[in-house]
């Protein structure tokens, strides 16, 4: 797509097309060309290929920072609370997890915390028997909170050594489901002795600007740890968390790649900036 | 928002004895800064701006004393008739039943907004049978059934031992001798990019036959909505639209360029979770919004 010689305006102005097509959005694009073209000035690149490459490396940089394992917890059971807006494939990924964990010989243990919508638990339960893990449930319309908290204590109990827990899809627009989630943030806390050890923020790819409202205002309500992007298997490229990155610091820690238990990766920053300019 | 960028722009200029075309250039870029922020696919804001530019220069704004009120005009204008100006409702079938196919990418929100417009439907007079074509989600059939009880509307389903359009081919026959008036068929969210999953939806709509074939597009999407509008309307054939997670705040740029590639209208937004939430698409309101 792109073989160039000479340095161009032209040039510029494709690369920040690129960029807001990819979803890395129109004041992030302008900043990371700008930079470049600050870069192409003091003479760090003579050619267009090296200003695509220099583009490329600074993304991965941005991307890079701040590491991206899965943290374990100092003391079983490890924790990981997973949130985000209504349909980002929240319930799907702890699946996923839980299937990846069991193979590397781990005991997952799933926290049926979405008391809300309908089917939620039952959705859970079906995936749990697909995957070998017991689910943690009460019935619809159970205080999450409370669930979130008994899930806790039984892996205490019983020696699951990772606990998964799926809250309900909920817009960052609510205040009051916000508020619901430092309930439930802080229950889980109480019972661990610790913060839970990842609080994951799922992020459909196909997601615009307005992800960066969620990650910021998600993050102001409790501390995020991470973010898990997901149908990233679709033409989306995903590109709004750039813009997230570049805002909040938070690591991209996981991909979803498709609907099956093994359709999970860790995030590659490579790959998913050459990905940004296919 | 945009408009005070705008009078902004244009106060600098108010010594001027007249405009010239760059100065309406350099309120166009404002214009496209504004919607590219709002996800206004990038080819599709290229578009509309040279609509745009072209009746600002063509009218009069250059001699104007308000320059910047008539460039907002003018762009709300646009953007009003590119939503498809005014409301188009759904389309009923002159014989019973009018039949409905739900289908989207994935988590758009097509087994909520089943139960959303059946409920919509219920109130208006009509009785309503939900149809669970989705064979592949674990526990989708429970959950349409569930919001079928919530909704207190009928729910057809054949668990998931049957085909999609074997399930939608009984579904209709059903339909027609209980003498239901609307049947709202609930299909499982796929990529426009699975050969496989996009054939099985041409099968099960030739099943329904249905006169309503709605995209559930998610309000929040960025720049990809062209592609899945595109892609879903020209392999499946698109009649219209229903916005969800209007609620997000999302300033809802995707649905301009569904709109722009495909031409079909927008019914429906959906505003929350509850089956409740869901209004008439209003083009003038989605023109504010976008505005911001
Ligand atoms: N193609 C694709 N589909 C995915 C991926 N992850 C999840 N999905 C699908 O997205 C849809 C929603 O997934 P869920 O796991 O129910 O999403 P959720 O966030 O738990 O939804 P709520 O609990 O209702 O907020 C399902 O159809 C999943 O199969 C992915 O990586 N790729
Ligand atoms: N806030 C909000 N949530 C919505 C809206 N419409 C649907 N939802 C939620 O979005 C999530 C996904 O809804 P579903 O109806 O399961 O979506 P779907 O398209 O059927 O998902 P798949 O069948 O997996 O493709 C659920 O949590 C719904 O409650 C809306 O307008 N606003
Ligand atoms: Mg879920
Ligand atoms: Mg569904």
């Amino acid at each position: 797509l792109f073989r160039r010689e000479r340095i161009s305006e032209e040039l510029f102005l494709e690369l920040e097309e690129t960029l807001v097509l990819a979803d890395v959005g129109i004041h992030t694009a302008e900043k990371l060309v700008s930079r470049l073209k600050e870069a192409v000035r003091k003479g760090n690149c003579r050619t267009g290929d090296e200003a695509i490459e220099l583009l490329k490396r600074t993304l991965v940089e941005l991307l890079n920072a701040g590491g991206r394992n899965l943290n374990f917890g100092p003391i079983p059971p490890t924790v990981w609370l997973i949130i985000g807006v209504n349909g980002t494939g929240k319930t799907t990924t702890i699946a996923k997890l839980a299937w990846r964990l069991k193979r590397e010989g781990r005991k997952p243990l799933l926290v049926a915390a979405d008391t809300f919508r309908a089917a939620a638990i039952e959705q859970l339960k079906l995936l749990g028997e697909r995957v070998g893990a017991p689910v943690i449930a009460h019935a619809i319309g159970a205080d999450a909170a409370a669930v979130a908290y008994d899930g806790v204590e039984a892996a205490k109990a019983r020696g699951y050594d990772v606990v998964l827990i799926d809250t309900a899809g909920r817009m960052h627009t609510r205040y009051n489901l916000l508020q619901e989630l430092q309930k439930i943030w802080r229950v889980v806390g109480r019972s661990l002795g610790r913060p839970p050890d990842e609080t994951l923020l799922v992020i459909d790819a196909s997601t615009g600007q307005n992800a960066i409202a969620q990650a910021a205002t998600f993050s102001s309500a409790i501390p995020v740890t991470g973010i898990i992007l997901t149908k990233l298997d679709g033409t989306a490229k995903g590109g709004v968390v750039v813009a997230i990155k570049d805002q909040t610091q938070i690591p991209i820690k996981l991909v979803g790649v498709g609907e099956s238990l093994d359709a999970i990766e860790n995030f590659d920053p490579k790959e998913f900036v050459e990905g940004l300019f296919e | 928002g945009l408009t005070d960028k705008l009078q902004g722009i244009f106060w600098k200029l108010r010594g001027k004895a007249r405009l010239t075309e760059e100065d309406v250039d350099r309120a166009l870029r404002e214009i496209r800064l504004s919607l590219l922020e709002a996800d206004v696919n990038l080819r599709v804001a290229k578009d509309f701006l040279e609509r745009v530019r072209e009746r600002a220069i063509g009218e009069e704004v250059l001699k104007s004393f308000t320059p910047a009120q008539q460039v907002i005009k003018i762009v709300y204008e646009e953007l009003v008739k590119l939503l498809g100006g005014q409301h188009e409702p759904l389309k009923f079938s002159h014989t019973p039943p009018t039949i409905i196919m739900l289908m989207g990418l994935q988590g758009t929100g097509k087994t909520t907004t089943a139960g959303k417009v059946g409920l919509w439907l219920k109130r208006r007079g009509h009785r309503v049978l939900l149809l669970a074509c989705d064979v592949r989600r674990p526990a989708a059939v429970e959950q349409l059934v569930q919001v079928g009880r919530q909704a207190e509307l009928d729910v057809f389903e054949m668990g998931i031992r049957e085909k999609p359009e074997r399930i939608a081919e009984h579904g209709i026959k059903h339909a027609k001798d209980k003498g239901y008036g609307v049947v709202i068929a609930d299909t499982g969210g796929r990529l426009h990019t699975d050969e496989e999953m996009m054939q099985e939806l041409r099968r099960v709509k030739e099943a329904l036959n249905p006169n309503e074939a709605l995209l559930v597009v998610d309000a929040m999407m960025g720049q990809d909505a062209v592609n899945a509008a595109r892609q879903f309307d020209s392999e499946v054939g698109v009649t219209g639209f229903i916005l969800s997670k209007v609620d997000s705040d999302a300033r809802g740029g995707a649905v301009l360029s569904i709109r722009a590639v495909t031409g079909k209208p927008v019914k429906f937004i959906g505003t929350g979770e509850r089956l409740t939430d869901l209004d008439v698409f209003h083009p003038d309101r989605m023109a504010e919004r976008i505005l911001g």
